[in-house]
């Protein structure tokens, strides 16, 4: 089964 | 600030386009246009606008001011827009309120509302708008809503590939399964059904359904859409306006456990 990546994962927080 | 649109329904295509993907959002308003970015509850949906002074008639803004506003609030103020009223934004030094100003000179109509504004603490995220991509799909944003619409009737996951022969939307489904092939195309009697892929490697990313149902929501913007994927990072869809700026969507990738 497919999971759901976060945005986090990839961007930063300002 | 003070900002007007010489058709107040652009305004009110731009906040309809993701009214339904995000709650509240922060615009900062500035010399250089109206910005804002929000993300969704599951964090899953970043929104992007960009309302550059190009796509209003005059624009003012004095100091820069962020107006948080509840999406829902603003949305039903907007329902009174149409093609014949032209729409000011005013946004007085200390703001704690916005003033829509629709006017109809040619029926000698104006409407006036005012909407609270709200303190949004919101996470703010770090997109580099000039992130390379391994892939850039520019197509009909009727073409892609039609096919978003058919394929995810029958899964809740979307996959998209990319490669020299062209895109493939695929579904698979519990009981159907579904593929459109999409190849490059120029038509010269209508240049939106244009379809141009540039690609430096093939993709093939899977997305869940129900955002990209959200998303579609923003084809009334453009009836053009750029795609950028690359490789295990969010996939951009953006719908640009003719007269600059657009909305822009991120969306992160589903992948196998």
């Amino acid at each position: 089964l497919a999971k759901q990546d976060k945005l986090e994962d990839f961007f930063d927080f300002i | 600030l003070e900002a007007k649109f010489d058709d107040s329904t652009i305004f009110k295509k731009i906040i309809d386009s993701f009214k339904d993907s995000v709650t509240q959002i922060n615009f900062v308003c500035s010399e250089s246009g109206i910005e804002a970015q929000a993300i969704d509850d599951s964090r899953v949906l970043l929104v992007t606008v960009s309302i550059p002074p190009s796509c209003f008639e005059s624009y003012r803004c004095d100091r820069p001011t962020t107006i948080g506003v509840y999406l829902a609030s603003l949305a039903k103020l907007l329902k009174s827009a149409n093609t014949n009223s032209s729409l000011t934004l005013y946004v007085a030094d200390k703001p704690d309120e916005l003033l829509l100003l629709f006017e109809e000179p040619k029926n000698q109509k104006s409407m006036e509302y005012k909407l609270k504004l709200v303190d949004i603490t919101a996470d703010m995220l770090e997109v580099d708008s000039d992130m390379k991509s391994d892939v850039t799909v520019e197509m009909s944003s009727v073409e892609f809503t039609k096919t978003v619409r058919d394929l995810t009737q029958l899964s809740d996951s979307f996959t998209v590939s990319v490669t020299k022969d062209g895109i493939v939307f695929s579904v698979q489904g519990d009981t159907a399964q579904g593929k459109v092939l999409l190849q490059p195309r120029e038509d010269l009697a209508d240049e939106s059904n244009n379809l141009s892929i540039s690609m430096s490697k093939t993709i093939d990313l899977s997305f869940a359904s129900k955002y990209l149902l959200d998303i579609i929501k923003a084809a009334s913007i453009s009836n053009k859409i750029f795609l950028k994927f690359s490789d295990d990072t969010p996939a951009l869809f953006e719908f640009k306006m003719e007269k600059g700026g657009g909305v822009g969507f991120y969306l992160a990738p589903k992948y196998d456990d």
